[in-house]
């Protein structure tokens, strides 16, 4: 449902980030 | 509150200190927040923050659930709707998220739903008895009474480690096999005594 508590929310929202982050390392060049 | 707020901004960088800063190479570390639920006192174990690192060796260890290609597809529809729960926008756009999903990323996400009633689980047990809980090798995970502690292993971990805190647990795991040393439970003590 929408409504997460806000840590996990800020938490869910630091890992999709760095989880991007990680792969644009690992693959730059994907299109 | 305002302490419990600034506890609460800090929690990242000191999980990132604890993980970035160790010889060893830990996946992922977990902040459980203790809170009192009710009149009876009964206190539970919550998600507070995670810091997830991944593994150094990507390629090392992929279980037969990260093979499947039916676990994959579900596991990247989640990550689909979690990225527009967070992000407001439906259908999104984003390639990380049709990149795979590995077991510990898994493991890291599915660690935000769960909870810890007065003892229950690794978690609820070191902060119960305020005593560390190192659970190192495949066997012990295995063995363990704690279903966290089997279901890690299943997503790859050989390695669990659970220290009480003041006003929670910090928990660390790794695809690596790492056995016990102080050093890394006095940087837990230091980092973690809101108290300071």
């Amino acid at each position: 449902n929408g409504d997460l508590p806000i840590f996990r929310r800020k938490s869910l929202q630091r890992f999709l980030v760095k989880r991007k982050e990680r792969l644009t390392l690992v693959t730059p060049y994907a299109c | 509150p305002s302490t419990a707020l600034f506890n609460q901004e800090t929690l990242q960088q000191r999980l990132q200190t604890l993980i970035e800063g160790a010889r060893e190479s830990w996946t992922y570390a977990i902040y459980w927040q203790s809170s009192v639920v009710d009149y009876t006192g009964a206190s539970v174990l919550g998600w507070g923050d995670g810091y997830y690192k991944g593994e150094e060796d990507k390629g090392k260890r992929r279980t037969a659930s990260s093979q499947s290609a039916v676990e994959q597809e579900h596991r990247k529809k989640v990550l689909r709707e979690l990225n527009s729960l967070i992000s407001g926008s439906s259908g999104s756009t984003d390639d990380a998220v049709d990149e795979e999903v590995t077991d510990t990323e898994w493991f890291f996400l599915v660690s935000m739903t769960q909870s810890f009633v007065n003892g229950s689980g690794l978690p609820g047990q070191a902060f119960f008895n305020s005593a560390p809980i190192w659970v190192a090798g495949t066997e012990r995970l295995v063995g363990s009474p704690c279903e966290r502690a089997r279901q890690g292993q299943v997503f790859g971990l050989q390695t669990m480690v659970c220290i009480p805190s003041a006003n929670g647990v910090v928990e660390l795991g790794s695809t690596e096999l790492i056995f016990q040393n102080s050093d890394l439970l006095n940087k837990v003590r230091v980092l973690f005594n809101f108290s300071n």
